[in-house]
Parts: structure tokens; C-alpha cells; sequence
């Protein structure tokens, strides 16, 4: 399918972006 | 580091305050599961603030919440 970029990995001191879409 | 409290929280930008629950949470999660901290953590992040919180505080919940995080991504990817 096309949801292999599920789940956004999170890494520490990165700006998180998962939440783009707010 | 003090405990992350909501007052801390609320000053904070929606995506920030994401940012600021996943540094404190990953150490917690990669503790558990080396290999799969980020993408758990990820997954925790969409879980309320207040939740997240608590989880913080209470290595029981954290684990309830990783162990159905890894259910959760085992099956994604079968």
C-alpha cells in the first residue's frame, strides 16, 4: 500500500512534525 | 530535568508542546525497545497532551500504551 511512511518516527532534539496538518 | 508539567505545556506552540512530551518520552521508550523507539513514540505523540503526561509519571501506563503501540505497528506491517 502507500502508507509505509506510517507511523512518523520521532527523533530526539528533531522538530516534530507528525502534527503538520494543525 | 524537573517533570514536564501542563502549566510548562501551555505556553508552548500545539507542535512544540508534541516536541517537548516526545524528548522526555523516548529515552522512557527506547529503554524498552532500542530498535523501535522513534516509531513508537510517533505513535504515542497522537495521544493526548494530558494523557501523555501521565503516562510521563507512570511507568505502568507507558508500558500498557507501548505494548498495544507495538500490536498496533506489528500488524501494520504484515
Amino acid at each position: 500500500g502507500s502508507s509505509v511512511n506510517w507511523p512518523p518516527e520521532f527523533h530526539p532534539g528533531v522538530p516534530w512534525k507528525g502534527l503538520q496538518s494543525i | 530535568r524537573e517533570p514536564l508539567s501542563a502549566s510548562m505545556l501551555a505556553s508552548a506552540l500545539p507542535h512544540v508542546q508534541k516536541q517537548m512530551i516526545g524528548d522526555r518520552l523516548y529515552p522512557l521508550i527506547y529503554a524498552l525497545h532500542s530498535e523501535l523507539a522513534g516509531k513508537i513514540t510517533g505513535m504515542l505523540l497522537e495521544i493526548d497532551n494530558s494523557e501523555l503526561l501521565h503516562m510521563l509519571e507512570s511507568p505502568e501506563s507507558l508500558n500498557a500504551k507501548v505494548e498495544e503501540a507495538l500490536i498496533m505497528l506489528q500488524a501494520h506491517q504484515a
